[in-house]
């Protein structure tokens, strides 16, 4: 159990450590809280987004913890890949520029996997292959356009 | 394999019957506020047994039923979610996977039937499926709205949990 | 102490319809529990979108929230304005659309108040009268540009 | 009556003495992510006393004092903010008032002190004269990141207690 624990860690971890430097230019790392028995602890992010000095998880910004969450999220999907990943506004506490960086980083992984992104940011939009327009007819009733070819 | 296509009827504020067609590529889901974005999301957890209620955000499920202001509401409410097989990643020879799940409301009763291919099936069963093709309720393959920070503040020993269950 | 609580009630109340029906179109109100003993129960909100029909609080979008939980701000400010407001990304949920009649009616409300509106969104940032840009410098140290008119 | 300036010194990420002028008008505040903003905004609450640590995103005061990486980092932080009170919203009879806020290390313990005009006075001495101008800790006037929908998702006894404060 333990060894196929750290299996999966040591991997995911390099893939963290690769897209986390990808997304903001800076380094980071998941660190074992025991990493003599890893499952009696837990596990934190160790995350220095560029130009910066380490700090608490807790004291980063709205946006470098997105960006930290998502390079997370992207490495297990590298280890383990999904089916299909559904994510609905994970672009809401990025600046234009990180949206753009996150777009081109979907772009990329979904060459290999299926991804419904729901977003109101032109750059997200303007990145996928196709758009799904929704929008509320009369009578509280929602209707899709077709998928439109961005 | 990859989501050919979600149809829904009677699923919160999808009134009529609508059937979204999916390529295996990166869609953008975009809309005015209150068009219904994140009820097709919705529509994926409640299919795919993903979620509870509560994170559909409704108290109980006949809440996900549709319902509108003239008079007659219906009593029910089904999702259908298409899958393209063609890889054989489920362990089924069919090229096209159909996972259905319906809620109906009797008098002040209501229940949930789930169906693989057009048979009923139990809960335990799709679980089983869903699970042997990367599709579990711990996956971080849906992230809801104003959820992308939850890994971030959650406490080290859930966060270690997600690497426990991919092992 | 009922009466006083239930002259501000109603005032806010006043406020709260017509700012929800500005910002959104449709039709809303503050309810209490309990109008008789209204210190003995709780306050909910009862808000209804242009062309649709009453559903419970929860089931809204996160856009519709904001635009009702921004409503009910704006109607306490006008029955009893605070000396200056500070409001981090109110935006983040919103469409475009959304974004620019918040906005607009910040900037009525300016005529009043001092508001200072931390946005990453074009539209707001284009509708307030001065921006204040923010840096990050080497060694982790915030600048600040001074304030330019929009 | 409206804020003129703050002043930040080894306040969280603003390391040098920083000065920000302010008119009596719709700002907007605008930069990269992770470049300061949302820290001005935790300045406010700190220096007006409106919430705790945990609020300002540092496990105890001290986070809230500039660490940079090269070597000596400072032993204090501090945050003054200069009101304009020519309409005498403030019961004093100065044009302008000046509030400040200083947290300050000695080996491992740690003080603040609160000052009105330069002179230093009690935290609750400065909460009294700050609500009789309508800058009180339950007010609405900050809404901090993350934090739009929260009247939404509050229970209706604390929603109803938000017009209790006012009334
Ligand atoms: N059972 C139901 N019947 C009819 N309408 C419903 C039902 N449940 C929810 N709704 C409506 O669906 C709408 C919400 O849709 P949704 O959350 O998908 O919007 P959205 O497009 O994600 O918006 P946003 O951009 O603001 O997040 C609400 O207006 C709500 O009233
Ligand atoms: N005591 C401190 N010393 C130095 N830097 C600090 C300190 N406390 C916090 N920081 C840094 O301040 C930065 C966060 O700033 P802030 O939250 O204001 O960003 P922001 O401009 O609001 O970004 P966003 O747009 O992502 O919300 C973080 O990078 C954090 O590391
Ligand atoms: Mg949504
Ligand atoms: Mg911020």
């Amino acid at each position: 159990k333990k060894e196929a624990f750290m299996t999966s860690f040591n991997a995911i971890n390099e893939n963290f450590k690769d897209i986390f430097n990808q997304l903001s230019g800076g380094e980071g790392g998941l660190i074992l809280e025991d990493e003599e028995d890893p499952l009696g602890g837990g596990m934190t992010i160790r995350a220095r987004p560029a130009r910066k000095s380490f700090h608490r998880l807790e004291a980063m910004s709205g946006g470098e913890k997105s960006l930290t969450a998502l390079a997370f999220i992207f490495a297990i999907q590298r280890f383990r890949p999904a089916p299909f990943y559904a994510l609905d506004e994970i672009d809401m506490f990025l600046d234009g520029a990180n949206v753009e960086k996150v777009a081109k980083l979907i772009n990329d992984v979904s060459q290999v996997a299926q991804f419904m992104v729901v977003s109101l940011r032109k750059p997200m939009i303007q990145e996928a292959r196709y758009i799904l327009g929704v929008t509320m007819q009369e009578n509280n009733i929602s209707s899709v356009t077709g998928l439109c070819l961005s | 394999m990859h989501i050919k296509e979600i149809e829904l009827r009677n699923f919160k504020s999808f009134g009529r019957k609508v059937s979204i067609p999916l390529e295996n590529d990166f869609i953008a889901i975009t809309g005015p506020n209150g068009s219904g974005k994140s009820n097709i999301i919705d529509a994926l957890l409640f299919a795919l047994c993903l979620s509870s209620s509560r994170v559909m955000r409704a108290e109980r499920l006949p809440d996900l039923i549709y319902k509108g202001e003239n008079g007659k509401n219906p009593d029910f409410a089904q999702v259908t979610v298409r899958f393209d097989n063609s890889c054989h990643t489920m362990p089924v020879e069919e090229d096209v996977v159909e996972i259905s799940r319906k809620v109906k409301l009797t008098k002040d009763r209501y229940h949930s039937v789930y169906s693989f291919n057009g048979d009923t099936c139990s809960l335990s069963e799709l679980h089983d499926i869903l699970s042997r093709s990367g599709i579990t309720p711990e996956g971080y393959n849906v992230v809801m709205q104003g959820d992308v920070t939850r890994i971030i503040e959650m406490n080290p020993t859930d966060r270690r949990k997600i690497i426990d269950e991919i092992a």
